[in-house]
């Protein structure tokens, strides 16, 4: 089935 | 010192309903050029952006950089508990730092005050794509009536509250949710003779799948304006986009699911 990513790993700034 | 003349129905207000039960705290920070205000599910599977320009708020105060985190809960049901022909100003001052009040008065001039204390928000570390971004990474966009828009993410939702998936070409755009008992499937169609109301953007097909239950959340919010724009990417979260007043504008990213 299909893996839910979060929104850190697109919008996480560092 | 920041002062922000709200008023029950409006898009703060809005906003704050919409996020009641994804988020405990909406992170604000105002200048004197506006507002902005950010709020993140506690899973993190989808961010709601509001931002406001000073221009577009009458009565909109503030002197200084100002980042709060506000509780929502406790400003929901301050609003709610408010009569709709009162005045709401929800202040911060040099005084009372800290904490926020929210006054209310009555067309009478009787006045009830709430006040909370500030929370901490840790959003400042969420930092969302700007236009070159947006033109960059997403393949396509589509316009259309946030009252359509509306009534398929309710549809959706009722149906298939895990999966959904929106599909876009150069010919039309299908919105796809997965029920436990059956499937559904919408169709629109780009329409030759008519690109105001119903516009499809690409540069190539894009399929993107997401949880139908955070879309169905924010399309509510939507509706305060007659047009949503859907930002769709291959490899990134989904964005959906309504402008408020002449500058303000309403996003909201939820996450895409990727198949293995």
């Amino acid at each position: 089935s299909p893996t839910q990513k979060t929104l850190d790993r697109f919008f996480h700034s560092s | 010192m920041l002062e922000l003349p709200l008023v029950k129905g409006d898009p703060f207000h809005h906003v704050m309903e919409a996020i009641l039960d994804l988020s405990d705290v909406a992170h604000v920070v105002c200048t004197t050029r506006g507002l902005n205000l950010l709020a993140v599910d506690t899973k993190h599977l989808a961010i709601v952006s509001l931002l406001f320009p000073a221009e577009d708020f009458k009565g909109y105060t503030c002197d200084e950089y100002i980042s709060i985190g506000i509780p929502i809960r406790d400003l929901v049901n301050a609003i709610r508990c408010g009569d709709d022909k009162d005045t709401i100003t929800l202040k911060v001052g040099e005084e009372n730092f800290g904490t926020i009040t929210l006054s209310f008065v009555s067309p009478e001039k009787n006045t009830v005050d709430y006040e909370f204390r500030l929370v901490d928000a840790k959003l400042e570390r969420f930092r969302l794509p700007d236009r070159h971004f947006l033109r960059s990474k997403y393949q396509g966009s589509v316009k259309m009536p946030s009252v359509e828009f509306r009534r398929i993410c309710k549809c959706l939702s009722n149906f298939g509250d895990e999966y959904g998936v929106i599909s876009v070409t150069d010919e039309d755009l299908t919105y796809f949710a997965k029920g436990t008992d059956g499937d559904v499937y919408v169709e629109y169609k780009q329409q030759e003779e008519d690109t105001t109301i119903f516009k499809i953007d690409v540069r190539e097909p894009v399929r993107l799948a997401f949880n139908p239950k955070y879309l169905n959340t924010f399309a509510k919010v939507f509706t305060l304006s007659g047009q949503v724009k859907l930002f769709l990417s291959k490899t990134h979260p989904l964005m959906v986009e309504c402008k408020i007043g002449q500058k303000g504008r309403i996003r909201c990213f939820v996450a895409p699911k990727v198949e293995p």
